[in-house]
């Protein structure tokens, strides 16, 4: 069966989204059935794929009204596919404060999903609430976007707080697949103090690829294209083709 | 009495607490007894002042079990002082989610902080939860942080949506302060033609100063001060300087 792979880091504006929606495009166009989960109720990763006010979405699979196979939809890319988001994901906090089974919704529906997909990649909201936890408790392992500033740094601890916690009570099989430096902009100064105390304390956990701050990549969602349709001989497109093999060569190796 | 004014915008990572910290201290360094009001549970505005792991925090003051005067804390700046936020702020949601008035806790709290203070200043999180509720309802104004970027410009038409209904449901005179333009680089395309069009959109309610891409800002927290005591002569220190003489001379105004 294929693996899910959930994007968290409830620091707001470090590229979660921007890395979900490049590393599931990088998947696919290496030929790996792909399957996009936007969990977020900014309905980003949706956007970019041009994808607006979607009739069926997540929160229909959460609340079980339809299985996560009608809600998928193709993309520009044969082996990617996507699950929409919706503003209605808003209220699902307080809707689900009640019932029993509140964080193990997404881990009932992804069953179905390890079938047909080699890969589900989940893009999660900034917050450590109810949805960013149905999905650590459905994946197989986390991968940590992580800008070089004061504050990503200081969120990376309750970060992994409530890590061992979702290990503890919902997912004991729940690994780091990697933190991923983004944004890094190496000419300045504090971008690689931070790059450095988060290698010598995450060693090679830490990816090799490192994404740069680079215009394209912010470009590219306003087309609705992931930056390889995009742009790709942009220094944004290169990086995430990396990343995409990385993360290829170490699943091989575990 | 004074003012409450919340510092809102649900897309992560657009400036909300470089915004609130540094427009706070900008404020209480022109002589105006000022409180922040840190409602983030990422606790970044906390840790900007040297704050970690405050014993007495925002979630005492909403569950009443302190008033607000017996939270808030000096700072550095005489004229400046800090309700801190905490951890267990995360699950508020679900513990308010049956509670009649949830959306009005910090509203009551509030009332006390207007007779003693000229601004008071809110910095929420990244998303439009019941804190961010909370902020609404107990303030007069908000200020929306805006990234000149593609994601951030289309999360505005849901900021404004929320808007409207925090205004027929709980507080009918919230209006809007201000839209911040924040690290803008004038070199980059797309940073310009988000600027054209916010102004095009927004007209005079987009603020005429503009918060340049600057990095002793996000130096600053790692000091734990505000910039204007950690590089006072520096691009991001007169930018908020310049914002607070626009926001004082707009006040006067109204
Ligand atoms: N390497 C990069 N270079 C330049 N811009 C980038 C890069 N990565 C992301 N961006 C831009 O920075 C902003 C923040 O990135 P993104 O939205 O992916 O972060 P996020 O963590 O998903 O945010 P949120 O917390 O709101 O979900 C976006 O406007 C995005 O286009
Ligand atoms: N004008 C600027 N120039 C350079 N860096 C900045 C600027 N404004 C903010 N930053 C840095 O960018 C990052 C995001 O800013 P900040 O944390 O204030 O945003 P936020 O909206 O409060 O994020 P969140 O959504 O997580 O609460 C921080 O690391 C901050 O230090
Ligand atoms: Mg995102
Ligand atoms: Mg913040």
């Amino acid at each position: 069966g294929g693996r899910a792979l959930a994007i968290v880091n409830q620091k707001g504006g470090v590229g979660k989204t921007t890395t979900a929606v490049n590393l599931a495009a990088g998947l696919a166009l290496e030929g790996r059935a792909t399957l996009l989960i936007d969990l977020d109720p900014q309905a980003n990763a949706s956007s970019a794929f041009g994808v607006v006010a979607a009739d069926r979405h997540i929160y229909d699979v959460l609340i079980g009204r339809h299985p996560l196979s009608q809600v998928a939809r193709a993309t520009e890319i044969d082996t990617l596919h996507l699950v929409p988001s919706g503003t209605d994901l808003v209220g699902i906090e307080i809707e689900l404060a009640n019932s029993e089974n509140r964080e193990r919704l997404l881990e009932a529906a992804l069953a179905e999903a390890r079938e047909h997909y080699e890969f589900t990649i989940i893009d999660c909201p900034p917050s450590l609430s109810i949805l960013t936890l149905n999905a650590l408790t459905a994946s197989d392992s986390l991968l940590i976007p992580l800008q070089c500033e004061y504050y990503a740094l200081e969120g990376l601890a309750r970060l992994l707080e409530t890590l061992e916690r979702v290990r503890d009570r919902f997912n004991a099989e729940l690994a780091i697949e990697g933190l991923l430096l983004t944004m890094v902009d190496s000419r300045n100064n504090l971008s690689r103090q931070v790059e450095a105390e988060v290698r010598s304390h995450f060693g090679d956990r830490v990816y090799q690829t490192r994404i740069p701050r680079n215009v394209r990549l912010s470009e590219a969602p306003s087309h609705g294209k992931p930056v390889a349709l995009y742009d790709n001989a942009s220094a944004g497109a290169r990086a995430y083709a990396a990343l995409t093999r990385e993360i290829l060569s170490r699943s091989v190796l575990r």
